[in-house]
C-alpha cells in the first residue's frame, strides 16, 4: 500500500546555489518542476518554487545568486513519513511540495498535486 | 453545506492587460495569489500564475505585455459547480486554481489548497 514518502515520491530537480534566478528558472519549466532543490557541494542548503522567482520579479531583482532568494530553512519529509503527516505540514506551511531527505541526501519530492491525483479522485 | 464553488470561493486579484509583468508579480506578492485575473475594459481576457512569471523569467522576456504571456482559454468555474467536479478539473488541467465566473464576471477564485484544508484534513 502507498503510506509513506517514499512509496509516492518522484525525482526533484537539483541546481547548484551558484546559479542565476534565470537558470533557476528555466530548470523549472524544463523539468516542469515548481520546486527545485538548491545544493552547495552536493548537500541540500535551501529550496525554491516558481513563487520565489515571482518575488524576485516583483522586486526586480535578477542579477542575484540564489542564496539571496532561496528558503533556506527546507520543511522536508523522511522517506517513512506518512503521507497524511505530509498534507498536514503542507497545507499548515501553505506550500505545494517538500523534497524528501535521508542522512542528509535529497532522494525525491512529494507534492500536493500528486497526493489529490492518487487519493481524492478515488472517493 | 459547502458543495459549490461559491461556497468556498475566496477573491481573486484582477490586473489590467495593458500591465507590465513586474506590476503582475508585484500584484500576485502583494495579494498572496498565484493567480490573477487579467481584464481588458473590465471583461475576463485570461490568467496569469506564478508558473507564467516563472516562465517569462526563464526566456529573458520581462517587458512583454500581458496578453503575450497570459492564459488565453481560462478554465473557470461556474458558481454552482459541485467541488468533486472542480477538483477533477484542477487536477485534469494540472492547475492550482480557476476563477469562478457568472455572466461574464469575476466572481472570486477556487483553489485546491483551500479546498485540501477544508476536506482533507477534516478526515
Ligand atoms: C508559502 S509558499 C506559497 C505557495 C507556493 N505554491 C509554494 O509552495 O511555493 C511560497 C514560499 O514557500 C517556500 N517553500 C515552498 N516549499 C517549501 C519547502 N518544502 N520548505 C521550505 N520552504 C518552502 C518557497 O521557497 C516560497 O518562498
Ligand atoms: C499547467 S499549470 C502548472 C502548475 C501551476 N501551479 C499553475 O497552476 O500555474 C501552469 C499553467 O497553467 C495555466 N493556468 C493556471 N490556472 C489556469 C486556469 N484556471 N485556466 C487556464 N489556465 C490556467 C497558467 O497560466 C500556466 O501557464
Amino acid at each position: 500500500s502507498e503510506r509513506t514518502a517514499k512509496d509516492i515520491m518522484v525525482p526533484i530537480p537539483t541546481i547548484d546555489v551558484n546559479s542565476s534566478v534565470q537558470e533557476a528558472a528555466s530548470l523549472m519549466i524544463e523539468k516542469n518542476s515548481g520546486i527545485v532543490a538548491v545544493l552547495s557541494e552536493g548537500k541540500l542548503v535551501g529550496v525554491m518554487t516558481d513563487w520565489d522567482i515571482t518575488k524576485s520579479t516583483a522586486e526586480g531583482i535578477q542579477e542575484v545568486s540564489l542564496d539571496k532568494i532561496m528558503t533556506k530553512e527546507v520543511i522536508s519529509a523522511s522517506p517513512d513519513f506518512a503521507i497524511l503527516d505530509i498534507i498536514r505540514e503542507l497545507e499548515q506551511f501553505q506550500i505545494s511540495a517538500m523534497p524528501v531527505v535521508k542522512d542528509g541526501e535529497v532522494l525525491g519530492k512529494v507534492s500536493s498535486d500528486l497526493i489529490a491525483q492518487r487519493y481524492i479522485l478515488n472517493y
